[in-house]
């Protein structure tokens, strides 16, 4: 059908990309996402990884996320530098004890009026 | 190197309820620059994060370091 | 499977450019990762 690999590029992708069961990781996963709020309908029940399998984590490395990394042809979104300094005050709030910064510094300018 | 169209309408075909959807030319070579985007983004940004940690070789866990943001910009 | 192996395929053939570009390799896994994810994109 015009999509899939001629014998030359196969034979390439065999070779060269192709994880093999000689490799210490011969298969990559990336997780299911799954929304805590909302029950899934199509409930993807969370198998554990075979010996072999490597998952691709987001959370791994959580805390380098509070910084942005790096771009090259496409720069980061609005919503990217929101996560990012979400991370960073998460970050911030890591090493606090008892009272909460945020609260402090938020709390005089709550009227209650606002919100009863 | 690039995406074929033809991968490209397969790709997506896997997502359409209906077989019979049709994707003309243009839509399918706009979608495969989007992916081809994609993936030289997701490898470059390894790229300098292995540079960053001074190693040569580019591995799984400099493309997941910077997944999150990357998913995030797409 | 096959649909996978082309993208796996392509995949690797524009980290092997940038590859080219940067002076440095991927590691196998590395494009793995990197196919993975763009599959699931």
């Amino acid at each position: 059908e015009g999509w899939c690999l001629s014998e030359e590029e196969f034979e390439i992708w065999n070779q060269r990309y192709r994880l093999k069961e000689s490799d210490q990781i011969q298969e990559i996963i990336f997780p299911q996402g799954r929304f805590a709020s909302l029950q899934d309908e199509k409930e993807i029940p969370q198998q554990n990884p075979r010996a072999g399998t490597r998952e691709l984590s987001l959370f791994e490395w959580r805390v380098w996320q509070n910084r942005p990394f790096p771009t090259h042809l496409v720069d980061h979104s609005e919503r990217c530098y929101h996560f990012i300094s979400i991370m960073e005050t998460i970050e911030l709030m890591r090493h606090e004890e008892g009272e909460c910064s945020y609260d402090l510094e938020i709390k005089p300018y709550l009227q209650m009026e606002d919100v009863t | 190197a690039a995406f074929k169209k033809e991968l490209v309408s397969q790709l997506l075909h896997l997502h359409f309820k209906e077989d019979k959807t049709k994707v003309s030319g243009d839509p399918l070579l706009l979608m495969a620059e989007f992916l081809k985007i994609f993936v030289r983004e997701a490898a470059a940004r390894g790229v300098r994060q292995a540079q960053a940690e001074d190693v040569s070789d580019v591995d799984v866990e400099h493309v997941e370091k910077v997944l999150p943001q990357l998913l995030l910009d797409f | 499977q096959r649909l996978k192996a082309a993208v796996h395929y392509t995949v690797g053939c524009l980290c092997q450019e940038v590859a080219e570009d940067k002076g440095m390799h991927f590691s196998k896994q590395a494009v793995a990762a990197i196919s993975e994810i763009t599959f699931r994109q």
